[in-house]
């Protein structure tokens, strides 16, 4: 017997980091 | 102040990991190519992918751990991260690469070359709501 077991699925865009620059007030 | 513990290792750059794509392609993410992350921005309605340059890599304040000072987007905004030298970016046309590659191999099995200054990474923005 197999065991189903759950794979983990990662959306695209975990994987970019996120370099927006701070906005000046 | 005592030092802050460096970022925990994120999961999803082990080989093998499952990436799920905006139109709903599942890759693995040693397969993913520069045209994955395009095409899923110009699906997204709120992420933009900019290319941000690597201006400079310094040791950081601690070991295992690089400065990366980036030239962000078309106004090239510096941007400055502090980041685990086995963290990988991806680099346009070239694939995932991290300041000490070698580290990145043993620690995720993930195939990963030498980031360099020069280098075009992706990296993404909220689009402006209009």
């Amino acid at each position: 017997n197999v065991e189903p077991r759950s794979v983990a699925v990662f959306p695209w865009h975990s994987l970019v980091p996120f370099l927006a620059p701070s906005q000046p007030d | 102040s005592p030092a802050a513990p460096p970022p925990a290792l994120p999961p999803y750059f082990t080989k093998g990991s499952i990436i799920q794509l905006a139109d709903g392609e599942l890759k693995k993410v040693e397969e993913l190519r520069t045209e994955d992350f395009i095409q899923s921005a110009e699906i997204s309605s709120d992420l933009k992918i900019d290319s941000s340059t690597v201006e400079r890599i310094e040791d950081g304040p601690r070991p295992g751990i690089a400065l990366i000072q980036f030239a962000v987007g078309e106004h090239r905004a510096q941007v400055s991260v502090e980041v685990r030298v086995e963290y990988p970016f991806f680099v346009f046309g070239q694939g995932w690469s991290s300041c000490c590659p070698d580290r990145t191999s043993q620690l995720f099995d993930l195939p990963c070359s030498k980031l360099s200054v020069g280098d075009v990474c992706i990296s993404l923005t909220l689009r402006e709501l209009k």
